[in-house]
C-alpha cells in the first residue's frame, strides 16, 4: 500500500515545491515507485517537472469528470509519474463548499490507487484552505519545509494546531513526518540561529539532512527537470537524495 | 482622499509583506500619513511591526463587529497606522461566501476613511481567494513584487489576466502601480537573466529602484521593526527609501 506524504506549510516560498520535486526524483532514482501530485492551482510542480498544457488535471478528477487514474502522466524519470494541475483548481475552494464530503474528497480518489505505488507525494499550496485540508485528510503523515528565517517559524505553531484540529475531525492516524530546513546558508547568523531554535523545539522531528540554498535548484525549473536530472552533483540535488534517503529509513530508526 | 496600493502576488514568499512594511514606513518617514492593513491570516505584517495579540484586528471589521476606524492602532513609527490581522481571519473564505457584496466588503469599510491618511496599504496572503479580490477591489493600483526566479515570473500572467478580471467585474480603474524586483543578487545569472525577461515584457512598468538580497530585511521582523529602523544604513531599507521615493514621483512623470 502506498505511504501518502504531504508537503505543506502555508507560508509561502519555503521550498514546498522543489522539496515535492526533488525528494519525488530521489526516491524513484532509489527504485521506488512515486505519484507526484500537484494541488497548487499556481501549477509550479507542473512546469517545473516540464509538463506544459496538461489535458487532464487534478480539477477534473476533483469535480469526477474523470477517474484519478485517467490523470495520471508518465516524466522522464522512471518511477515517477504525475497528477499535473492547473489554474482552475482555484475553483475547487468554491465548488466543494456546499459537498458533504468536502474534506475527504481526495481521500476517497487516492484510495483506488492502492497498490500502484509505494509513495504519494502531495504538493500543497501556501494556504490552509479546503485544498490544503484535503491533502492532509488523505495523507498518513506531513512533511513541512521551512526556511531557516523568522516568519517561516512563526507560522509553524498555526499549521501544528492545524494538524491537531484535523486529527480530531477527519484523520487520527496523521503524523509529522518532520521538518527539513530549506535555504540554509551557514555564512547567516539568522539561519544558524532560526534552525537551532526549531531544532531545539522540535528536536528528533528536523530531518538531520539539511537543503543548502543552492542556484542549481532553483534554475532547474526553468529546464522542466528536477535538480537530481539538471545538474545531480549540485549541492542542492545531493542534500535531496541524502533526504529521500533518511525519510525510508525513518521508519526503520525511531 | 487616500491611494490605496494593494501589495499583491500569489506566488508565495516573493516579498509582499517586507515591501508592505518597509515601503509603508519608508512613506511616513517621509512625512506621509499612511495606513498599513494586513490582511493575511499569517498575520505576518502585524508580527513585523512589533504587535503582540491585537485586541481588535481587520477580521472584526470584515464580520461587522467594530468599525475600521476603532482597529487602527498606531505603531513606534511617527505617520504609520495600521490594522493587524490574526489566524481568525482564514474564516472570513467560508464565512462571506453567501454575502451579496462579498467582494466589495473591504471598499467599502475603507471609504468611511477618506481624508485621514494620504495612502493606504494592504498586504496580501499568497492566494487569490476572496481576501485578495476584495484588496482588488478596494485598490485604485497594484504593486507587484516579483522574486527574480522562475516561478515568480511564471506566475505573473495568471496575476495579469486576474487583474483583467477584477476591472471587468467590480473596479474598472484599476492599474497596475508596477513590478518591483526583490531580493535581487547581482552575482546570480539566474536574476540577471529573469529580470531582464521581466523588464523587456514590462517595459517601463518595471520600477527603477531593485530591491537587494540584504540579511537585515530578514532580521528586522524578529525584532518587530521594519528594516529602516533596525538598521537604517542597510543596503535594503536604502532600496526601500528609493522605492518610496519613485512611487511620489510615479504620477508626475508617467
Ligand atoms: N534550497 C534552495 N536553494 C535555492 N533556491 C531555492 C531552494 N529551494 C527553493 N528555491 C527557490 O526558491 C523559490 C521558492 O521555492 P518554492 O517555489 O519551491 O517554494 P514553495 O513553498 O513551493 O512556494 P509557494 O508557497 O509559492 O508554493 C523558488 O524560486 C525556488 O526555485
Ligand atoms: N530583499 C530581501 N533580502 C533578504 N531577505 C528578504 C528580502 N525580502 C524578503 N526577505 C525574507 O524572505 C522571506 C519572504 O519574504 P516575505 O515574507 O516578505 O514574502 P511574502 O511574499 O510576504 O510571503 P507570503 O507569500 O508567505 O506572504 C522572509 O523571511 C523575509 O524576511
Ligand atoms: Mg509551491
Ligand atoms: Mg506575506
Amino acid at each position: 500500500l502506498a505511504k501518502i506524504v504531504a508537503i505543506a506549510n502555508q507560508k509561502g516560498g519555503v521550498g514546498k515545491t522543489t522539496t515535492s520535486i526533488n525528494l519525488s526524483a530521489a526516491l524513484a532514482i532509489l527504485g521506488h515507485s512515486v505519484l507526484l501530485v500537484d494541488l497548487d492551482p499556481q501549477a509550479n510542480a507542473t512546469s517545473g517537472m516540464g509538463i506544459e498544457q496538461p489535458k487532464t488535471t487534478v480539477y477534473d478528477c476533483f469535480t469526477g469528470r474523470i477517474s484519478i487514474s485517467e490523470a495520471i502522466i508518465s516524466t522522464k524519470i522512471k518511477g515517477l509519474s504525475m497528477i499535473p494541475s492547473s489554474v482552475d483548481l482555484v475553483g475547487v475552494e468554491v465548488e466543494l463548499t456546499a459537498a458533504p464530503n468536502r474534506e475527504r474528497v481526495l481521500r476517497d480518489l487516492l484510495e483506488n490507487l492502492g497498490e500502484n505505488f509505494a509513495w504519494i507525494v502531495l504538493d500543497c499550496p501556501p494556504a490552509l484552505g479546503l485544498i490544503t485540508i484535503n491533502a492532509l485528510v488523505a495523507a498518513h503523515s506531513v512533511l513541512v519545509p521551512v526556511q531557516c528565517e523568522y516568519y517561516a517559524m512563526e507560522g509553524l505553531g498555526w499549521l501544528m494546531s492545524n494538524m491537531d484540529r484535523i486529527r480530531e475531525s477527519w484523520n487520527p492516524l496523521l503524523e509529522l513526518e518532520g521538518i527539513v530546513l530549506t535555504m540554509y546558508d551557514s555564512r547567516i547568523n539568522l539561519a544558524r540561529q532560526v534552525s537551532e531554535e526549531i531544532r531545539s523545539f522540535f528536536r528528533e522531528k528536523v530531518f538531520r539532512t539539511v537543503i543548502p540554498r543552492n542556484v542549481s535548484l532553483a534554475e532547474a525549473p526553468s529546464y522542466g527537470q528536477p535538480a537530481l536530472v539538471y545538474n545531480s552533483a549540485s549541492s542542492g540535488a545531493r542534500a535531496y537524495m541524502e533526504l529521500a534517503g533518511e525519510l525510508l529509513n525513518h521508519g526503520k530508526t525511531s
